[in-house]
């Protein structure tokens, strides 16, 4: 369902040339549970943001559900990534002017989904990460954990085809860790494709393939080894 | 040289009141090491606004280093800030226009330390968090491990009486985490003294005492278990 060939995406140039992704190949199947790990700063948001259709290569081919992504209009990549794709972002990129109800509902909004169906399905995706008690407060009265609660619960609200988390619990306690990690192991046992940057060994270890990341570059691709 | 008493912080009223922090009692002597811990929601970073006078308690009384922070005026305020507190935010707080360089040069500007040691002093803060060859980048173009570890080294390029770190290593790979936790542990060393906010038992374990925080109360104060 994803297909990376010799994708590349640097910056600058010259001397201050970046390679943040330096020609990766990548194949990953529908219903596949992908951990994405490596040093910070090795490329992996960058990785993310490619496959998740918010940035395009600087060179190579994206083949998104068998679409040359590269040559679809904006409407149209707007379109697809709120059908198929959701996102947990590592800032986590909520509208800081809408409460954590409003925050989740509106990827549904774009969908199209019937007024009550996303009022319904908002209140349980955030039942579900633990914040029935914080629907109606904006990002800027919640905790760090809260707020990267909320992001979880957006991505996972439009059921996608494949959810792309980035570093979902780097401002979790062990506890609220656990409880993102089951949804996420849940969601995959229902066919999710699901796709985790993460530096949480307690996290990387659900996924059944370890893809390492190192300056840009694939560094291994393997299944995880079962510590 | 720090010490909270009965010191509380909430929000809203009535049915909505929040009580972020619930009668906090904490003494914190020179030189001490202690991680505070608990789950995502229960205080933290608000104690940790409140110990760094970024945020007043609504009620209770704070010491720092012996004078009522309460009775003390904003600029009065700012100054002590500056020169006694080094502050690792939670969600990094980089000025977004200035370079790396920049960012971590600025507290010592207030602090009245001439330019050319400034500089050096900033060079060489960032050299010691891996950053080297980032130095003029600006947040927009750094990875989130990156963004988090300029603002570690701006919060210790002050040589400040306290360390206060919400989270430090939230966005970093192990090997990145474990330089920041021996950076912390030197500065330990030589006689700062350190409170750090994790959720991370590898940070945890380096401090000599843990504070344990739930529903804004404070929950247990012991010594640091040897696990
Ligand atoms: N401005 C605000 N208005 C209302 N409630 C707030 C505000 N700021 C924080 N809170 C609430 O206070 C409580 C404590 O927040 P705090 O940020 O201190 O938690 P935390 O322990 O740091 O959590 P995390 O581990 O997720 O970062 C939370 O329940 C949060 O929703
Ligand atoms: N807009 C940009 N301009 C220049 N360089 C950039 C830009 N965005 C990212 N980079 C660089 O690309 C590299 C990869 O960044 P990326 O955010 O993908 O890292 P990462 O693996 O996600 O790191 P972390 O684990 O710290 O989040 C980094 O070295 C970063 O400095
Ligand atoms: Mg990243
Ligand atoms: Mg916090």
């Amino acid at each position: 369902v994803i297909q990376l060939e010799q994708v590349s995406r640097v910056y600058g140039q010259g001397e201050a040339l970046i390679r943040a992704c330096d020609r990766i190949d990548l194949s990953i199947y529908p219903g596949e549970y992908c951990a994405i790990m490596g040093q910070s700063g090795s490329g992996k948001s960058t990785l993310m943001n490619l496959i998740g259709c918010l940035d395009r290569p600087t060179s190579g081919r994206y083949l998104l559900d068998g679409m040359d992504v590269s040559r679809l209009s904006k409407t149209r990549l707007a379109r697809i990534r709120n059908r198929k794709l959701g996102f947990v972002f590592q800032r986590y990129e909520l509208l800081p002017n809408l409460t954590a109800l409003e925050n989740v509902i509106v990827p549904m909004m774009y969908a199209g989904v019937g007024r009550s169906r996303r009022r319904r399905r908002a209140e349980y995706a955030l039942q579900r990460v633990g914040l029935s008690d914080r629907l109606h407060k904006r990002p800027g009265q919640l905790s760090g954990g809260q707020q990267q609660r909320v992001a979880i619960a957006r991505a996972i609200v439009n059921r996608p085809l494949v959810l792309l988390a980035d570093e979902p619990t780097g401002a979790l306690d062990t506890q609220s860790a656990k409880t993102i990690v089951e949804i996420f192991d849940h969601l995959h046992a229902s066919g999710m494709t699901v796709i985790v940057v993460t530096h949480a060994q307690e996290v990387a270890c659900y996924s059944k393939r370890t893809i390492m990341i190192s300056d840009g570059r694939l560094l291994s691709d393997h299944l995880t080894s079962v510590a």
